[in-house]
C-alpha cells in the first residue's frame, strides 16, 4: 500500500487569468508529481492540489513568490488515510459482531 | 442486505456478495447483469431494476468510474436499496418502475477500485498496462467516443487524464458501450462522480450549447432544487465545458450524441474540507439528498417520453 505522510492538500484561489497560466505551468511540471484534484481553469474555480511532501517546499515558495493565495486543505493526507481505515475497520469488526 | 453497513465504505468482495442478497431479496424486482470483464478480469455487473416487459425505455446510472471518488460507489449502494425498498411503497417510485428499466452499476471500474483498497488509495483510472510505458491505466472518462482525444485529455499514459490509445479501447468502456447500444432504448444516462456538487450536462468536449440546453438546464435546477431541500447543500447546474473545463472523451457527451437526451453527470460532495475522501460519516446523508436530485430527474424522463 502506497503512504503518503507528509503529504498536503492546497486549496488554492488565483486571483487572474495570469495566475491561472502560472498554475498551469505548474501542473505540467512533471518532476513535482503533483496530483491536481480540480485543474486550473479560471479564477472563479478553486484549485485542489495533492502534493507530495518532497515537492512541498518548491510548490509554496511558488506560490508565495507569484502571490497566488492558498490555504492547506488536508494538512497531512496520511492520517487522513489512516483514519479512514480505522473506520473501515471498525465498522468491519462491527458488522460481523 | 438487511444487515449490511450502509454507512461504510466496503471492498469490492463485499459488494458483489450485496449485490447477490439484494437479488435474493427482490426476486420480482432485480437481476444482476454480467455486463464483461474488467482488464484484470474482475466481473463487471449491472443491477437491473425491472418489473417486466422487453426491453422497456430505460435510465442508466452509474457510479464509481474514477476509482477513487468512494463516495460515489457508496451513495449509489445506498440508492439502490432506496430504491428496492421504495417500489411498492412510494407510488412515484412504483410508477417509475412500472413503465422503465433501471441499470445501476455501482462498481464501474472495478480494478481501479480494489487497486484503491489494496495499494493506492489515490488511483482513478482503470490498470490497463499502456504498451512503452511504465504508467498504467487509462482515464476512463476521456475514452469515450466524443471528441476524443481532443482538449482536457492526455496523450500521455502517465497522466491522471491519460485518453488511451482510442475511443473505447478501455475495456470496462466497450462492455458499457456495447450494452447501450444493444439495448438501444436507453433515455437517459446519469454518471456519479466526486466531488465539488455540480450536477452537468453535456457538452464537455466543446463549449457549444447542445440543442437541448435550455430543457436539460431546467432539468438539473429543479434536480438540484430537491436535492438542496434536505440538508441546503449548495450545486451549481451547468454543461461541464462552461461549469468546469473543457474535458474530452467523457461519457455523458457520446450518450447525447447517440440520442439519450437526458445525460447527466453529479459531482457530488464536498467544497473543500476532504475533497473525494469524504468520512464514512458523510456517507448516508450525501446518497439520502442524492437521491432527492436523482429521483427528480428520473421522474421528469419517465413523464417525457421520446
Amino acid at each position: 500500500r502506497k503512504v503518503f505522510t507528509g503529504d498536503q492538500v492546497l486549496r488554492i484561489d488565483a486571483k487572474s487569468e495570469e495566475q491561472i497560466q502560472l498554475l498551469k505551468e505548474l501542473e505540467n511540471t512533471e518532476v513535482l508529481e503533483l496530483d491536481f484534484w480540480t485543474h486550473p481553469v479560471s479564477s472563479d474555480l478553486p484549485v485542489d492540489v495533492h502534493v507530495p511532501y518532497v515537492s512541498l517546499n518548491v510548490v509554496r515558495r511558488f506560490l508565495q513568490d507569484n502571490e497566488i493565495p492558498f490555504q492547506v486543505m488536508i494538512e497531512d493526507l496520511q492520517e487522513l488515510l489512516d483514519k479512514e481505515q480505522e473506520d473501515l475497520q471498525h465498522d468491519a469488526m462491527k458488522g460481523r459482531d | 442486505a438487511k444487515s449490511f453497513d450502509y454507512a461504510t465504505y466496503h471492498g469490492l468482495e463485499t459488494l458483489y456478495s450485496w449485490m447477490d442478497s439484494m437479488v435474493a431479496g427482490h426476486p420480482n424486482l432485480i437481476s444482476k447483469v454480467h455486463i464483461g470483464s474488467s482488464y484484470e478480469n474482475r466481473p463487471m455487473y449491472v443491477l437491473k431494476f425491472s418489473t417486466g416487459g422487453s426491453n422497456r425505455p430505460a435510465i442508466w446510472i452509474d457510479a464509481g468510474i474514477h476509482s477513487r471518488e468512494w463516495i460515489s460507489t457508496a451513495s449509489a449502494v445506498w440508492m439502490a436499496n432506496k430504491l428496492a425498498t421504495d417500489f411498492g411503497v412510494d407510488p412515484s417510485v412504483t410508477s417509475l418502475l412500472g413503465q422503465m428499466d433501471v441499470y445501476l452499476m455501482i462498481v464501474t471500474n472495478p480494478d481501479g477500485y480494489a487497486f484503491t483498497h489494496t495499494n493506492n488509495r489515490m488511483w482513478r483510472k482503470t490498470r490497463s498496462v499502456n504498451p512503452g510505458s511504465t504508467c498504467r491505466g487509462v482515464d476512463p472518462n476521456r475514452n469515450w467516443d466524443a471528441g476524443f482525444g481532443g482538449p482536457g485529455a492526455s496523450k500521455n499514459p502517465c497522466s491522471d487524464s491519460y485518453h488511451g490509445p482510442s475511443a473505447h479501447s478501455a475495456i470496462e468502456v466497450n462492455n458499457i458501450v456495447n450494452l447501450i447500444k444493444n439495448h438501444g432504448n436507453f433515455k437517459s444516462f446519469i454518471s456519479i462522480h466526486a466531488y465539488s456538487q455540480l450536477l452537468m450536462y453535456p457538452y464537455g468536449y466543446i463549449c457549444t450549447d447542445i440543442p437541448d440546453q435550455a430543457e436539460l438546464h431546467s432539468v438539473g435546477q429543479g434536480a438540484v432544487q430537491a436535492l438542496s431541500s434536505l440538508y441546503g447543500t449548495s450545486y451549481k447546474v451547468g454543461s461541464i465545458c462552461k461549469i468546469i473545463y473543457q474535458a474530452s472523451g467523457g461519457s455523458i457527451d457520446w450518450t447525447y450524441n447517440i440520442g439519450i437526451k437526458y445525460s447527466f453527470a453529479f459531482e457530488l460532495r464536498d467544497t473543500g474540507r476532504y475533497g473525494f475522501l469524504l468520512p464514512a460519516n458523510q456517507i448516508i446523508p450525501t446518497a439520502t439528498e442524492t437521491w432527492l436530485g436523482l429521483k427528480y430527474i428520473m421522474e421528469y424522463v419517465r413523464d417525457h417520453p421520446y
